[in-house]
């Protein structure tokens, strides 16, 4: 389903950020925006990864997935415990 | 814990405790489900201050705030965006949205790792001793990531993310998901980072055994730790009404069945009420008239051991056989039933249902008899750990080690009951608990102790030393067995061995990595340069230098080869692979170490050279293996055969396991 959102891990390439933004999370912050008005980054990674996650649907992590500076977008898993 | 640190050779005041100054500058991360502070695990008293590198913080919520953390727990953070976007915001009457632990697992495993003495800790008497973490010393920080949805991956980045920014020095993470591409693995890829920084990261390697290829958390730069048994028991007698006795396992403490009465006993598959699967004694599936008054006989399988217990409960049995089913063998897991149980071996089970299936008037009692150590054999890999060949990288064999796994005391949640039911109103300071998840944090531990003692040794280094002292025979001096089939275990099934951490201590050798070798290791397995930059977070190409010429290649402490009948695409003959390896001398200067090969009868293991020359510390040298298949695979797909190659020098005895699959 199209429609129905989730979470994605958005992994970024730092090097793409343009220079008009202060830091990584504010340009993450803009392209959430792009994609959707209703959604706001979960978390944005700065150590075990460049990039954020965020919940979007399908067909807005396909379009972001485009823009420049995503490396990947991959959908969330759940793990458990052992 | 109360009696792993004995059995793994942690309870003098020599060797790697010494020498590692009580690791109080380690800082041990655990990613789990939270901590219950007032447990007396996470105690402060004589400790030193915080050391000064730790950047930590203790984040308030839900009955948790900065006051919860002392001198043993500096850190606790929680981590739930992930979650509440997939099930809405935690409910506060219900879950602790802090890092408050309500399951229970999440300090159990901390304490393992790095718990305060405790005296007189126990379960209702079970297991009664000091408690203590294997590196009792050093800090806790804990990370929570998983709630009772599960633990998302967005959560557990977050949570990693922290853990790095903060200082931890050691991760400890029991927990995991299917296997997927190290690229799109969030514990890969944040534990790839964590390796870059020096971090030592270890994870449960899953309880899905006794199946092959069923192992989770694989990357070569994650410590993957599998489960072995103690050599402490919780005997129960199940006594028939043929006055045969047969042995069994309880942690059971209430009032027990009546003294000198055999009860009625009916097998759970002559109780059903209309449902198929009642010999398992899931939920609404026996007949109360006919279970009313009765102890009954299940079958192990599906549903949590303790929840058949329950359910025999409910329906007025008056109390519980557990039997295992082939997939558990003669394994046997204690639990803190509600009602008097006891939990019985394959063997023992199946003599059981004949003997309810011959007798009209079957009867039987249970008697508990409570702690008892010296168990002959033990270690012994458990059922329920998982089993390699890796189904990612089959030329890199995992799991890596075994620790102690089954039935372990450590520190317990004040709002669960030891049985982890909502049914269970007891509340106690330990519990004892089985799974990998409890190996993991030992390890942890012991890898904290050998970072105190040895801060200079990569986490690769500790790795190293932890695989290649491991032990492979039991306290009968036999080859390691597998509880699930009885026969001698494999390094499918315990890797390198079981850790053995004094000897850790003292590698002789170590095959040590640093990122490099992990980038070659991954244009080995043709991933593209921006999945690698996924994990590696740079700019990298596959240059010919980098690249190795096969996964198997990378500097791992173990061997697995894997033949084919097709030329692979160096277009080189499957039937023979070389593997370069070079150790690094972290012993005494000037050493000689000669090679001793086992092999298996259908391979030729050739080592060149069979003389490493050492003239000073920290000098590495390199050495070839070749394996050359004697003859075309074997009829069955799945055949695999194991050997050995070690170094040694009189003193060291560095030992690296060889799996070989056609």
């Amino acid at each position: 389903d199209g429609e129905a959102a989730q979470t994605y891990i958005v992994h970024m390439s730092k090097s793409f950020m343009p220079s008009s933004f202060e830091s990584p999370d504010r340009w993450y912050s803009s392209l959430v925006e792009s994609q959707s008005q209703s959604q706001s980054v979960l978390y944005n990674y700065a150590q075990v990864l460049h990039g954020f996650a965020v919940k979007l649907t399908l067909a807005q992590a396909k379009a972001l997935e485009k823009t420049e500076g995503v490396l990947a977008v991959h959908p969330e898993t759940v793990y458990e415990l052992h | 814990t109360t009696h792993t640190p004995e059995f793994l050779g942690l309870d003098g005041s020599n060797g790697l405790w010494s020498e590692s100054d009580g690791a109080d500058d380690v800082v041990v991360g655990v990613l789990d489900t939270g901590v219950w502070p007032e447990s007396r695990s996470f105690g402060d008293e004589g400790m030193k201050p915080v050391p000064s590198h730790w950047k930590g913080e203790c984040e308030s919520g839900t009955r948790f705030n900065a006051s919860h953390c002392n001198k043993k727990l500096i850190g606790a953070r929680f981590f739930c965006s992930g979650y509440e976007a997939a099930y809405g915001r935690v409910n506060e009457s219900k879950e602790f949205r802090s890092p408050r632990d309500q399951d229970g697992h999440g300090t159990h495993t901390a304490s393992t790792a790095a718990g305060s003495f405790v005296a007189d800790a126990s379960l209702q008497g079970y297991a009664r001793g000091t408690a203590r973490g294997m590196a009792p010393f050093a800090r806790v920080a804990v990370y929570k990531v998983c709630w009772q949805g599960g633990c998302f991956s967005s959560d557990i980045l977050a949570g990693m993310d922290h853990a790095v920014a903060d200082g931890v020095n050691v991760l400890s993470m029991s927990l995991g998901g299917g296997v997927v591409p190290y690229y799109r693995d969030g514990i890969a890829v944040g534990a790839f980072t964590a390796m870059r920084k020096g971090i030592f990261v270890s994870c449960s390697a899953g309880n899905a055994g006794p199946d092959p290829m069923s192992l989770a958390n694989v990357a070569p730069w994650i410590t993957t730790v599998g489960a072995g048994t103690l050599d402490r028991d919780f005997p129960a007698s199940i006594v028939l009404g043929n006055r045969v006795r047969y042995g069994g396992v309880s942690l059971y403490s209430g009032s027990g069945l009546p003294r000198g009465k055999l009860l009625p006993l009916i097998y759970a598959a002559d109780a059903s009420n209309g449902n198929k699967s009642s010999n398992l004694c899931l939920a609404n599936t026996l007949d109360e008239r006919l279970v009313k008054g009765k102890i009954v006989l299940c079958d192990r399988g599906i549903s949590a051991r303790v929840d058949k217990g329950n359910v025999v409960k409910s329906a007025g049995g008056a109390g519980m056989i557990l039997a295992n089913m082939a997939a558990n063998g003669e394994e046997l897991v204690a639990d803190s039933h509600l009602l008097p149980a006891a939990a019985v071996g394959r063997r023992v089970g199946d003599a059981i249902r004949r003997y309810v299936k011959a007798s009209r008037k079957a009867r039987a009692t249970i008697e508990f008899e409570g702690t008892v150590l010296g168990v002959k054999p033990s270690p012994v890999v458990a059922a329920f750990s998982s089993r390699g060949p890796s189904s990612m990288t089959p030329q890199i064999l995992k799991p890596d080690v075994i620790g102690p796994g089954v039935n372990i005391l450590a520190a317990w949640t004040g709002v669960a009951g030891p049985s982890e039911m909502k049914a269970d109103t007891r509340r106690v300071d330990f519990n004892i608990i089985s799974g990998t998840s409890m190996s993991c944090p030992h390890v942890s531990g012991v890898a904290a102790l050998l970072k105190g003692a040895q801060p200079g040794w990569s986490p690769a280094a500790i790795r190293s030393a932890l695989m290649t002292t491991a032990y492979t025979v039991d306290n009968t001096g036999a080859p390691l067995r597998d509880v699930a089939t009885g026969n001698d275990s494999t390094p499918f099934d315990h890797g390198a061995g079981h850790v053995d951490p004094q000897r850790a201590l003292t590698p002789g050798l170590v095959y040590d990595m640093g990122v490099q070798d992990y980038v070659g290791f991954l244009c080995a397995l043709s991933y593209t340069p921006q999945q690698i930059r996924l994990l590696v977070k740079s700019n990298l190409t596959c240059t010919k230098k980098a690249r190795l010429r096969s996964p198997g290649n990378l500097n791992y402490p173990s061997f697995s080869v894997v033949f084919s009948s097709h030329h692979d695409h160096f277009n080189r003959s499957a039937t023979v692979v070389k593997y370069t390896r070079t150790v690094t001398n972290v012993g005494q200067g000037a050493s000689k170490y000669r090679v001793a090969v086992s092999a298996p009868p259908t391979v030729k293991i050739t080592v060149k050279p069979t003389t490493l020359s050492f003239q000073s510390v920290n000098q590495k040298r390199s050495y070839t293996v070749t394996f050359i298949a004697k003859r075309a695979a074997p009829r069955l797909t799945a055949a695999a055969s194991f050997g050995s190659i070690t170094w040694t020098d009189g003193l060291h005895k560095v030992r690296s396991p060889v799996a070989i699959m056609w």
